[in-house]
């Protein structure tokens, strides 16, 4: 079962095309394994992405050189998921 | 094991089972206009079964309906599941739904991608795609809204199979993209297509595998701005409407594009809501409001579809 301990969502906010490209700049770093929700598209979209915990750093770090501004969507992935589960679990009860 | 639509909790996420047994329950409690049908079987054998809603008469107009082609996006197979009880329940008492019923046929596949929804159940919840193996290839699984024989393999898809974007090896390579592609070729006479994705609050028309109006683009745009009003009547839910291109981005391979090259005029993809903090994750509380209004939404599509026959 893969598992999302310590996984965020992020929701970041480009405020111009340039944030734009610089978004899908790292859209396209595989190593990141970033999982993008919502995919940067235009200024008036959000940019959901769901980033692993060992890329959190690295990822938050080149948003804030770079004055991107996000918020976090989901601060714990898998709490969001277990959840889910429960609430299932109940509903077949 | 659940029994009866009456004992049925919509408002809650099921398993594959559990829904394939609500579908027949709704069959069999509304035997009189709801028949299931098998259009076919998924890459790991899983059936895909589309409920027909009909009064009869041969080779009606007909809308499609589906859901679900992104496994893990939850809510628009739960939607789904809500509506199509929704339909063979209000025939009879909504004139609406009676008076399209009358002159139309609604086929619905409540879960277009079984495999990718099985898989979210019990091995990934975030899995997006199909779980074909394709030769030689490391990873697994088509994202089967890039596979469809429409602009296939252009900008907005990719061709790394370890993508969640990836379009596959060739147009309709998925089973379940074809099932659906050789079902309405078969049928003939399909007039409307519309496809359930979440999150993001859009309600879509082609193209978005070029940036180019459609012929019908001032006819869908407006039906969709009536739409999006319909929906956020009830919750107060802002829907954006456009092209996907204008709306999105550019995506090849899409079914609504595919939809409306083969003749389709009414091709709509929903993205249904999302409460502003879990994405597609949408809480189980918020199914039914989430299918209410997006039921708002169709009616307007379909009422439209009925009273405009091409």
């Amino acid at each position: 079962l893969e598992t999302f301990v310590g996984h965020q969502v992020l929701r970041i906010k480009a405020s111009n095309e340039e944030q734009i490209k610089q978004l899908q700049l790292l859209e396209a770093l595989e190593h990141l394994q970033l999982d993008f929700w919502l995919n940067p598209s235009t200024p008036a979209l959000p940019v959901d992405v769901r980033i692993p915990f060992n890329s959190l750093q690295a990822v938050k770090v080149f948003l804030e050189s770079n004055n991107i501004e996000y918020s976090i969507l989901i601060e714990d992935l898998q709490v969001v998921l277990d959840e889910e589960k429960q609430d299932m679990a109940r509903s077949q009860q | 094991r659940e029994r009866g639509s009456n004992t049925f909790n919509y408002g809650a996420y099921h398993s594959l089972a559990a829904i394939y047994e609500e579908l027949d329950n709704i069959a069999q409690e509304h035997s009189s206009i709801v028949s299931k049908l098998k259009i076919g079987e998924s890459y790991e054998k899983r059936p895909l079964y589309v409920l027909k809603f009909s009064t009869g008469g041969t080779n009606r107009p007909a809308i499609w309906i589906d859901a679900g082609i992104h496994s893990r996006e939850w809510v628009t197979q739960a939607s789904a599941v809500w509506i199509a009880n929704k339909i063979a329940s209000d025939y009879g008492s909504d004139p609406s739904i009676t008076s399209l019923l009358k002159k139309m046929d609604i086929f619905l596949l409540a879960v277009t991608n079984p495999d990718g929804y099985e898989f979210t159940q019990t091995k990934n919840r975030m899995w997006r795609k199909t779980r074909s193996k394709i030769q030689g290839s490391l990873c697994v699984g088509v994202d089967p809204n890039r596979n469809w024989d429409a602009g296939f393999g252009g900008p907005g898809a990719s061709n790394n199979p370890c993508s969640d974007s990836y379009h596959g090896p060739n147009a309709n390579s998925e089973v379940e993209v074809k099932s659906i592609v050789d079902f309405i070729k078969n049928h003939g006479n399909t007039v409307a297509f519309l496809t359930l994705h979440s999150y993001s609050q859009l309600l879509m028309y082609p193209y978005g595998y070029k940036c180019t109006k459609p012929a019908d683009y001032a006819e869908l745009d407006t039906l969709g701005r009536a739409a999006a009003s319909s929906v956020r009547s009830l919750y107060g839910t802002a829907y954006k409407v456009g092209s996907i291109c204008s709306t999105i981005y550019q995506a090849s391979g899409g079914s609504i594009d595919w939809s409306y090259d083969y003749g389709i005029k009414y091709s709509f993809a929903f993205e249904l809501r999302d409460t502003g903090s879990y994405g597609f994750l949408l809480p189980a509380s918020q199914i039914i409001p989430t299918a209410e209004e997006t039921w708002l939404g169709l009616k307007t599509i379909m009422e439209h579809v009925r009273d405009n026959t091409y």
